[in-house]
């Protein structure tokens, strides 16, 4: 049995001057991940520490580097799933958290739902003790600039995001 | 998005995925991510799957499973990857990506959009890439 951790930064339209940062951040979330396997720890700490390494890495479009909402807030979503039990946690729509993957593993662990969302995934992480951060750690001058930009009438952000066909 | 998958020491699997979602969403709009199935889905019997893309789109097709299924079916982790892809894009002409591994540690960083980053570790080699057909490999 070899261990193996395999981690993605997003499908989509990534800008050439934007490249290089999304390779090495992909491969030093990687590497976190697979130190962890290393260690005999398990493949839930492994793919959780390799996912906030992303979410904190701005570059990525999750934690500090989301994509705005159509009023400029950022709204985030988060599941882990582990094979052994079938066990799963979520948030879906919850704010101001650095790392929606920590709590959705709270929701896993600590509660018997599948997901919590919005206002109540909050209250949640308050009572788990989980720190709230202010919007503007988010929020980078990238993500701002697109959001500005996809605001025109005629603006398509999907594609915008998604680029073309492969 | 951003995403992983594993296998540990001992055979166990698990996904995790996290967004900010779709540039400029309308507010309360939740996508594939936290939908158990669609965003990841891990099964010991199986494997694992994270999955990256218009949200929209995957929860049509709940992909994350369905990529499962096809492995279920005798498929690759490569193959299962692709079929489930490319029928997202003829059914509901959606772009995404996934990352998968079976319980044996087999693995796939797949998509059908130009572009997905993505690395894997396995055997103290790092593999990794971004543009369609990229794959580098170096010594972790």
């Amino acid at each position: 049995m070899f261990p193996v951790v395999v981690v993605h930064g997003g499908a989509g339209h990534i800008p050439k001057e934007r490249s290089e940062n999304s390779t090495s951040g992909v491969r030093s979330a990687t590497r976190a991940g697979y130190t962890i396997l290393q260690r005999g720890g398990s493949s839930m700490d492994a793919v959780v520490e390799a996912v906030t390494q992303l979410e904190n890495n701005p570059s990525f479009n999750a934690g500090c580097g989301s994509v705005l909402n159509i009023k400029g807030e950022v709204e985030m979503d988060a599941i882990v799933m582990d094979g052994k039990t079938l066990g799963s946690g979520a948030v879906s729509a919850v704010r101001n958290i650095a790392n929606p993957i920590q709590l959705a593993r709270l929701v896993m662990d600590k509660t018997g739902h599948a997901c919590l969302t919005a206002e109540g995934a909050n209250q949640f992480a308050r009572s788990m003790g989980v720190p709230e951060v202010p919007l503007e750690s988010l929020i980078t001058d990238y993500s701002r600039m697109r959001w500005k930009k996809n605001l025109a009438p005629d603006a398509n952000p999907v594609e915008c995001q998604m680029g073309k066909m492969g | 998005t951003v995403g992983a998958v594993a296998v540990d020491s001992e055979g166990n699997v698990a996904c995790a995925t996290s967004t900010g979602g779709m540039l400029n969403k309308m507010e309360g709009r939740v996508g594939d991510t936290p939908c158990i199935g669609c965003g990841g889905y891990a099964d010991n019997q199986v494997g694992a799957v994270s999955t990256t893309g218009h949200g929209e789109a995957i929860m049509k097709v709940v992909l994350a499973r369905l990529i499962l299924f096809h492995m279920e079916q005798g498929q690759s982790v490569e193959a299962a990857s692709d079929l489930a892809l490319a029928y997202m894009k003829s059914r509901v002409g959606g772009l995404g990506g996934v990352v998968t591994v079976d319980p044996q540690g087999q693995w796939a960083a797949r998509f059908s959009s130009l572009q997905m980053a993505w690395a894997a570790a396995q055997k103290d080699t790092l593999h990794y890439g971004l543009y369609t057909g990229e794959h580098f490999t170096q010594s972790i």
